[in-house]
């Protein structure tokens, strides 16, 4: 059973690839630790100070495109 | 700032490092100049010392490489992820890699190498991620002139925490 449900309008592409991004710099950090993705892209929005909306909205999308470190932002 | 869990540093003040290869990007004196004045980015405001060694145990082990290079965190091409770094600690802690995938430069606006090195190293004394937009330990890229390159506040609050301050 999928416990996290892909946002209707969301391709598979971008769910894969915003699924990858948070997995690798907003992990979650104990194996009990449940979170929707809507709720760990709004971690990742207030971290980086945008609009947190818990959508993949152009601006996260940018951010998330940008070259960076390759180190998670939220300790794992 | 931010420190990682467990605030892991390292328990003395003098640090080798080794750089074991090269990006063809550059010449290697070249490299030398931009890791050398990296550190210096963080001995200027601590009483740390960075001494380089070329054989042997050093405690910052710098490299280059492409995809999968030996530390089961590949790196995935040209963009996105451009370098990263271990916490301080033995083995692979406190080593800083850089992708060779990416077109590093000297003083361009592609990929500057000594920017992204004394973020890395940061990484190597004992810093995580800051949230602060200008911060040189926010995670992501951004060129700044490095002739004119100022540690941040908040770098500096952070890095001053783990290892106390510059002193004459």
């Amino acid at each position: 059973f999928p416990t996290q449900l892909k946002p209707e309008s969301w391709s598979n592409t971008d769910f894969e690839n915003v699924k990858a991004y948070l997995d690798k710099f907003f992990p979650l950090v104990t194996k009990t630790q449940s979170l929707t993705l809507e709720e760990r892209i709004k971690e990742m929005q207030r971290f980086f100070h945008l609009t947190v909306t818990g959508k993949l909205n152009a601006e996260t999308e940018e951010t998330m495109k940008k070259p960076r470190c390759g180190v998670p932002d939220i300790a794992g | 700032y931010s420190t990682f869990p467990g605030n892991p540093r390292w328990g003395k003040t003098h640090l080798t490092y080794k750089i074991v290869n090269y990006t063809p990007d550059l010449p290697q004196k070249k490299v030398d100049d931009a890791i050398r004045r990296a550190f210096k980015v963080w001995s200027d405001v601590t009483p740390l010392h960075f001494h380089r060694v070329y054989n042997g145990h050093a405690d910052i082990v710098i490299g280059f490489g492409r995809r999968e290079h030996g530390d089961g965190n590949p790196f995935d091409g040209r963009g996105n992820t451009l370098a990263h770094a271990f916490a301080p600690g033995q083995g692979l802690g406190g080593d800083a890699h850089f992708d060779d995938d990416e077109r590093w430069s000297e003083f361009s606006r592609e990929v500057n190498l000594f920017l992204v090195a004394a973020h890395e190293f940061g990484h190597s004394l004992g810093l995580a991620h800051s949230n602060v937009r200008g911060a040189l330990m926010y995670p992501i890229y951004s060129y700044v002139n490095p002739e004119t390159f100022r540690l941040s506040e908040d770098d500096k609050r952070g890095i001053q925490k783990l290892y106390g301050k510059f002193m004459t």
